[in-house]
């Protein structure tokens, strides 16, 4: 029944974006709905300019994880200079 | 929506940078 | 039995094919009626660019999660280590009767800020 199950999402999910392909269909000719396409353009410009920003952020927190694993390495090597001495 | 679970995010990520620095520069002042 | 599912498997089969067929045709009429132009794309272009930047944030979303994660370990690994060598070197100074000399102010605010 899993399998059954999993064939009617995938089935269910084609039939939803036809059905968005349709509501979209008409929308180039009436201007209300073309101003609203391209609102819509520029929102996603927006978002993939802040996407672009996450990006170099998590790239940022990548290399300070690696940074701190240095430290956490070094501290280590000290405190087992530490524990020799004593 | 989209744009603010990306702003969010985004938040989250700078303040979790400045923490890190500001320990970075903690620890190495310990480890002179 | 066996034959009834191999029907029914042609049928699925058929309807996925189908379903696919219009996909393509209804696409292509939205394309050749709107086609893109400078400042104003298509529907169908927007639909694709709206579930790439949503594919792309899930993406950077699962990257970001354990990276928070193992910095939090490794900033808890530093602070322990920390602590036992300070442990260490005041049981040293004990045994040596060494005077450390005390913080200074900046070293005293890292303290703080390690806490």
């Amino acid at each position: 029944s899993s399998d059954l199950e999993q064939i009617c999402s995938y089935i269910n999910e084609k039939i939803s974006n036809i059905k968005t392909c349709l509501s979209l269909r008409n929308c180039g000719q009436e201007p209300t709905l073309k101003t609203v396409l391209n609102k819509i353009g520029d929102e996603i410009m927006v978002v993939n300019e802040l996407l672009n920003k996450l990006e170099l952020e998590v790239q940022y927190q990548e290399q300070t994880t690696n940074t701190l694993k240095e430290l956490s390495a070094s501290l280590e090597e000290d405190y087992k200079d530490v524990e020799h001495l004593k | 929506t989209l744009k603010d679970n990306v702003n969010i995010l985004l938040d989250k990520a700078s303040l979790e940078s400045q923490e890190s620095i500001g320990f970075i520069k903690a620890t190495k002042v310990l480890m002179k | 039995m066996e034959e009834e599912v191999d029907k029914l498997e042609l049928m699925f089969q058929k309807a996925d094919s189908d379903l696919d067929y219009i996909q393509f045709r209804l696409e292509y009429e939205i394309k050749t009626n709107h086609p893109d132009s400078a400042g104003e794309k298509n529907p169908v272009t927007l639909l694709q660019e709206l579930s790439a930047i949503k594919s792309r944030y899930q993406t950077l979303h699962a990257r970001f999660k354990p990276i928070a994660d193992e910095q939090k370990e490794t900033k808890s690994r530093i602070c322990a280590t920390f602590n036992k060598t300070m442990a260490t070197l005041q049981e040293l100074q004990k045994l040596t009767a060494l005077e450390l000399s005390p913080l200074t102010e900046e070293e005293n605010t890292a303290v703080q800020q390690l806490k």
